[in-house]
């Protein structure tokens, strides 16, 4: 899975998913990267894209959930995400990355690594895959 | 506060910290690669859906991410492709689920967003309306990549061995670069 979230100049938050699902997949399964909510939201609070274990983003409706307790708890991107990643979801169930309106950005993941990156205009570009 | 921000993912977990060091490098360069595209768009004040859009469509053109170009194969070695994006000033979303020809899903889920009163299109009416949209098509081999193949020779290997189920979950599986989509 691959992902996408930014804050322009304007101020507008948008979050993009893509994937190619799980290997030896059946039954026209389909994880939460095309599911509004659950692998990909985005609001004026947060945007929002997911990668991992998708029946469990889908059940716990992950992406739209970040957004909403920083909404609704008044929590920040910080504090929800990890919330999300590390409280809700089980180890090992993946990550995701956001960025709130303030430019705020996090990547919480609970597996072994996750492909990330991320800059704002005041910092330059970071790149992880590991806790390194 | 920053004016601008941008963060890319390339999915959690196919590659253990033992990987060989050359391996690492291409993806952290494929990762520079795609935020340096991002961070200099939006620096020029190019919206944050056409950045997303674009970003997104680089992954999905690397083999070495599970999106377009590099997709994981299904149990019949072919390829079922989704993705979805949302603009958050309007709530205006869309998605797809299910293409095999479609080279970029995502360029096409935007299609859905802003040519559309939808949200999702799955199957064969999202290819058929891919046509309507002309967007790019590819052959479904187009999605091969050795390294995707070798993987579904595993995993179809374990489910030979393991006791006869009427289907599994991806929580049965044991490993943990199979579990992830």
């Amino acid at each position: 899975t691959v992902g996408c979230v930014a804050l322009d100049q304007r101020g507008e938050l948008v979050a993009a998913t893509s994937t190619g699902g799980l290997t030896a997949k059946k039954f026209g399964r389909v994880g939460d990267s095309p599911i509004i909510g659950a692998g990909t939201y985005a609001d004026d609070t947060a945007a929002i894209s997911c990668t991992g274990t998708g029946e469990e983003f889908i059940r716990h409706g992950v992406a739209r959930a970040v957004a909403l307790r920083m909404k609704l708890k008044g929590e920040t991107l910080a504090q929800a995400t990890h919330a999300l990643i590390h409280t809700t979801l089980k180890p090992d169930d993946g990550g995701l990355i956001a960025v709130d309106a303030r430019g705020n950005i996090s990547t919480p993941y609970s597996s072994e690594g996750m492909y990330r990156a991320w800059a704002t205009s005041l910092t330059p570009s970071i790149v992880r895959i590991f806790k390194d | 506060q920053p004016t601008w921000a941008i963060a890319i993912h390339g999915g959690a977990g196919t590659l253990s910290q033992n990987a060989p060091p050359e391996q690492l490098r291409a993806y952290r360069e494929a990762l520079q690669a795609a935020v340096d595209h991002g961070s200099q768009r939006l620096a020029r004040g190019d919206s944050a859906l056409d950045v997303c859009e674009s970003v997104v469509r680089m992954l999905e053109d690397n083999p070495l991410f599970n999106a377009g170009k590099g997709a994981a194969f299904n149990e019949k070695g072919e390829h079922e492709l989704d993705a979805s994006i949302m603009h958050g000033p309007t709530l205006r979303c869309g998605a797809v689920a299910g293409l095999r020809t479609v080279k970029n899903p995502i360029s096409l889920a935007r299609l859905v967003m802003e040519r559309t009163p939808h949200v999702l299109l799955m199957g064969d009416g999202a290819e058929d309306f891919a046509g309507a949209m002309g967007v790019e098509r590819v052959p479904n081999s187009y999605f091969d990549t050795p390294q995707r193949r070798k993987m579904l020779d595993e995993r179809l290997e374990e489910l030979r061995r393991s006791s006869p189920r009427s289907e599994t979950s991806p929580t049965d599986n044991p490993r943990k670069d199979l579990r992830y989509s």
